[in-house]
């Protein structure tokens, strides 16, 4: 049975793009090859593009799919250089957003989808827009648990609680399975005194559920999409490349003691 | 007359509202005091957070105001700060989405709440959130250009052209004057080879539609809005409140020679 973890964060540019494709990417090169599925539910498209698979010429994406006009299957493609399965998406899901407000229990359409091929995979990672809107809301109800990227600055520290308050609603309403799976600090200076004060911010108030690994910020990170590459693809010795390595690690550790 | 102009792109975490609320500041200061209103349409509620107003003690918001339900001139509050009017958002504005929508000429909202007021102010700015939605639409429909700024890096770039398409669209549609008003480079390293090689992309594509003012990344910009002011009452002498003072000046020549 896979494990479905949701990267959300209405806070726009935290990292949610970054962490997923590079998460992806590190645990399928894991010990144990894991076979690992990437979900794009950005009508960006930036997860996509950054695993090398072109939005412009995909025939079926994650639109289609939510909307049932293609069976999931038929819409996975494969990444060569992550080497994992990637739902594509593109401009197109934007009209996703009002066709599932309008049909019966749409915020399900994503959890039925994956209940067709859960099977197949030991790790489902959802990319999320920076909005809490239908598209996120899906996410969070097919997922087991939430990851969220945050950048330790005043905006993205003061947007938590609106994200946190969506969470719980669904916990409430349609996912009483929902946790939070971890909060990752992302473009992390250590020479910057409001990153310090955020991030003991975060240790104050969320003790152990904040990963232990600490993503810097290192520009390797912004240069490998541009290749269509995760970063261990494109700069293996990097220290980007290395936190992304070492969340896996430790995110396979968490889900163990599960 | 008032100079309308939304502050846009879809990607997020590109300096949207770090832009909103120092140019707002910045124009207030300038030498023939000129009379600002910013308009908060994110239901995050940054810009209203960056200016010093709470954004969850405020009476009234965007929410209210685009929904009929307040006149907008019941709503705008003053920002010490910034010594600029604010028209404050919170969460509630999500449910603004949804109801334009089913509106008739929804994405004509603002502009008709625009009519009543705009003879009061020089300059209008509107803050957008990081998606191409109802609010977004609402913002280009009102304005009369849009601002874009844009990190030199690869995601940034490559959502240029969705940005760009809703723009014309809207311009066919329902605001033929709209235009755009300029290309923002924000977050700027020059030691970076990323950030010059798409700076260097965007100046062959677009000329002298990027304005000549650069945003250097400095840390001031982004510890201000944690104490509600823009950077010009943090840190008059930091390199973020001099880039800003630059911006404002230019985008004063630039509507002038218009
Ligand atoms: N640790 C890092 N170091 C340096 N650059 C980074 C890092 N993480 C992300 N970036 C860059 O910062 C920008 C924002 O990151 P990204 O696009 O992953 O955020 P996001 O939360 O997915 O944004 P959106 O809200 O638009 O979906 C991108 O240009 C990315 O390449
Ligand atoms: N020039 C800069 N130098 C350093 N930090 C900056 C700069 N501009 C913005 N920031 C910081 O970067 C983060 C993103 O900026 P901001 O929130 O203004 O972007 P945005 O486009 O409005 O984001 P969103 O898409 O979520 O609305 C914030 O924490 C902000 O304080
Ligand atoms: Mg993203
Ligand atoms: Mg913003």
């Amino acid at each position: 049975m896979a494990i479905i973890i949701a990267i959300a964060n209405q806070k726009g540019g935290v990292g949610k793009t970054t962490t997923a494709v590079n998460l992806a990417a590190c645990l399928a090169a894991s010990k144990l090859k894991p076979r690992v599925l990437l979900i794009d539910l950005d009508p960006q498209g930036n997860a996509t593009m950054g695993c090398g698979i072109d939005k412009r010429t995909a025939k079926a994406t994650s639109y289609e799919v939510l909307l049932r006009q293609i069976a999931v299957r038929d819409a996975l493609q494969f990444s060569e250089s992550a080497n994992i399965q990637v739902l594509p998406a593109n401009i197109d899901l934007t009209g996703a957003e009002v066709a599932l407000l309008d049909a019966d229990s749409g915020q399900h359409r994503l959890r039925e989808v994956l209940g067709q091929i859960q099977h197949e995979f030991d790790y489902i990672l959802i990319d999320c827009p920076p909005s809490l809107s239908m598209l996120t809301v899906n996410a969070l109800t097919a997922a087991q648990g939430v990851m969220i990227p945050i950048q330790c600055e005043y905006y993205a520290l003061e947007g938590l609680s609106a994200l946190l308050d969506t969470v719980e609603k669904v916990r409430r309403t349609t996912n009483p399975k929902l946790r939070i799976e971890g909060l990752l600090r992302t473009m992390f200076d250590p020479r910057n005194r409001l990153a310090n004060e955020v991030s003991a911010q975060l240790l104050e108030h969320f003790g152990s559920i904040v990963y232990k690994t600490l993503i810097p910020r290192n520009v390797r990170l912004a240069e490998a999409p541009s290749h269509g590459q995760p970063v261990i693809g494109y700069d293996k010795t990097s220290k980007g490349a290395e936190s992304y390595l070492e969340l896996a690690k430790e995110l396979q550790q968490r889900v163990r003691k599960q």
